[in-house]
């Protein structure tokens, strides 16, 4: 059958708290050469996501501040076990190109980006 | 066999001049819902790319000033003609996510995105 999330996301990521700056959440964005960093409570849970277009969005708007003033609350996200379609489906709906992978605490256990997707078809045929 | 590029791709894409500056460039990003701007001359060459990671790292360095300052000069790029697994290929080898598309004489008639390769993989099984 088709690989499960787990088998192609990347774990061992990255989060943010919504009180840093955004030009802090610019520089961990930089630093780790990756796009998206989901945004977690004091207990670890998922409370948003901000992305290298969310601070596009502030530099358009001439706005300075915190993660929580221009953090999506609504995150769309999958399963370690679901399979890869459900993702790239998910990801195809909400025009996004990540979904954090959480589990059934809504802990943030990893991300799976359409850059990770897309790696899938560059194999040999 | 596989689809090619052309068949994948976004055409009728924006464009931006270097001269232009770096917020004016966040503004388009954002109004067109997209993370990528190919960068071409006054003759429709293509001469570099800037994306929603540059402008975040513009915020982390606190830099201001044009596009021409901040954009990536060596372009890769695909061909219209390319199968997707070459795109998913450049991709994957270089840790980006949209490759424009030319023609014979650099023209870029085109973008193809993570996104759109990541499509692919959401139909049916
Ligand atoms: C709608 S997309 C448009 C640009 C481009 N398609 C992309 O994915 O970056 C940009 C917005 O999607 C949001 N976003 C990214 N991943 C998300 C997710 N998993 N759930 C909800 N919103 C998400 C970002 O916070 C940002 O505001
Ligand atoms: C190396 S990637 C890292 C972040 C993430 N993987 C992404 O694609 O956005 C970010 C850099 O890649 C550059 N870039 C994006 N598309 C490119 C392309 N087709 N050719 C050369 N550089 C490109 C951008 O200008 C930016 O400086």
């Amino acid at each position: 059958g088709l690989p499960l999330v787990k088998d192609v996301m990347t774990d061992g990521i990255g989060t943010i708290k919504p009180d840093v700056s955004i030009e802090e959440a610019a520089k961990r964005i930089i630093k780790g050469g990756f796009n998206h960093l989901p945004v977690v409570s004091d207990d670890g849970r998922l409370v948003g996501i901000v992305t290298a277009w969310d601070i596009s969005k502030a530099v358009a708007m001439k706005k300075r501040g915190k993660v929580e003033q221009i953090m999506t609350r609504k995150v769309i996200v999958v399963s370690p076990s679901d399979p890869i379609d459900i993702a790239a489906r998910k990801l195809e709906q909400y025009n996004i190109s990540a979904l954090p992978v959480v589990d059934a605490k809504r802990k943030v256990i990893g991300i799976i980006t359409s850059e990770d997707l897309s790696k899938l078809l560059a194999g040999g045929t």
